[in-house]
């Protein structure tokens, strides 16, 4: 983004999914994507075999999140042998629900003309961040005290070289929203809160040293599990 | 920033973390 413009979600690089020659020749990267709300798994689809591919189709296993399709994958013409084409496909978070190890795990299915294969792909937990996460002061006070320490997970995020305004700018492209920022004995403390599309909220605090470059955030949940997830989630913002 | 004593509150809460 540029002067006065909010920056966008982190939008990982994309990765190749499903190597061709596990797949008969088509090779599959994608990356996750969300976009005023919107999530889209964007994928590169890639025909390495001898012979046209058609027919292409697409399907989740239940996942943690309700990640579904929202549509159906559009190939619409034949891929000829060594052409590549970018697809986006919608996603929704009202399918069936199954708890994953780890948490943000996908299991697709895709199927064209020669066979059905499957792959595994990890999505950020960024990507069910929803826009209207900001908590209220209040609530989020009464909330704090009330998630037991036991839920509290605490991270280091090394080699960040961010003040604590560029970082919570950077947090809010994500849907990380600061409702508090304190200073104390030379330590900002940022007071943010996330919500995730299954209402489950996150509460932090990031605390932010001048000249030091270890930043560490605490992560408040009732649905513990989801911390290390949120973690990954900061750093990958932060560092990119 | 006045808020009903919000403000007071983060920094109680901000204090309470820092040195516990």
């Amino acid at each position: 983004g540029g002067v006065g413009l909010p920056m966008g979600a982190y939008t990982p690089p994309k990765t190749i999914w499903l190597p061709a020659m596990k797949a008969k020749g088509l090779e599959i990267s994608g990356t996750f994507v969300r976009r005023a709300g919107v999530i889209q798994m964007e994928m590169t689809l890639t025909n390495k075999a001898m012979s046209v591919m058609t027919d292409f189709a697409i399907q989740f296993n239940r996942n943690s999140f309700g990640l579904a399709p929202a549509g159906p994958l559009q190939v619409l013409t034949p891929l000829s042998p060594n052409q590549s084409i970018e697809v986006a496909l919608p996603l929704s978070t009202v399918g069936p629900v199954m708890k994953m190890e780890p948490l943000n795990n996908l299991q697709v299915a895709v199927k064209n003309n020669i066979d059905v294969f499957y792959f595994s792909c990890q999505y950020p937990i960024s990507m069910l961040f929803v826009e209207d996460g900001k908590m209220e002061r209040q609530v989020f006070l009464a909330t704090w005290k009330d998630i037991p320490n036991d839920n509290e997970s605490q991270f280091q995020i090394k080699d960040c070289h961010l003040n604590s305004d560029a970082a919570s700018n950077k947090l809010q492209g994500s849907n990380i929203f600061t409702i508090a920022k304190r200073t104390v004995e030379g330590q900002d403390m940022l007071y943010q809160s996330m919500k995730l599309t299954n209402s489950i909220w996150v509460l932090a605090e990031l605390r932010v040293q001048a000249g030091n470059p270890n930043y560490t955030v605490c992560l408040k949940c009732r649905a513990a599990e989801v911390s290390q997830g949120v973690f990954q989630c900061y750093e990958a913002v932060l560092k990119n | 920033e006045i808020e009903d004593g919000l403000d007071e509150a983060f920094g109680r809460l901000a204090v309470s973390r820092t040195n516990p």
